[in-house]
């Protein structure tokens, strides 16, 4: 199970890192706007969140992290 | 505490940006 999480947050890593950077942009997390149903504010909200040492951009290990936590969250649930 | 509170809505929008994200990749085909 650990290797599918892993695998599906690299595959959300990168829908959002698009260029193949290695990083997430602030801009690269604007550009999600219209594919999906959140305001450029709540995409905002979702950087700051991921982006744990406030540096302006995301590491695949930071978007890993958040998305495990979700995951605990909604199994929480 | 603000940073609290900040946490609680953030962990919202989150949610909502990953549900997004699985839906978007079992809604494609």
């Amino acid at each position: 199970p650990e290797l599918t999480v892993l695998g599906k947050a690299q595959e959300f890593f990168q829908i959002c890192d698009l260029e193949d950077k290695g990083f997430v942009t602030r801009q690269d997390m604007q550009r999600l706007h219209p594919e999906l149903p959140l305001s450029l504010e709540e995409l905002e909200k979702v950087f700051v969140t991921l982006d744990a040492d406030g540096n302006g951009s995301l590491t695949p290990k930071e978007f890993i992290t958040g998305f495990s936590q979700f995951l605990l969250e909604q199994i929480a649930l | 505490d603000p940073n609290m509170k900040a946490g609680a809505t953030s962990e919202g929008v989150l949610a909502n940006f990953f549900n997004s994200l699985l839906s978007k990749k079992t809604g494609s085909p």
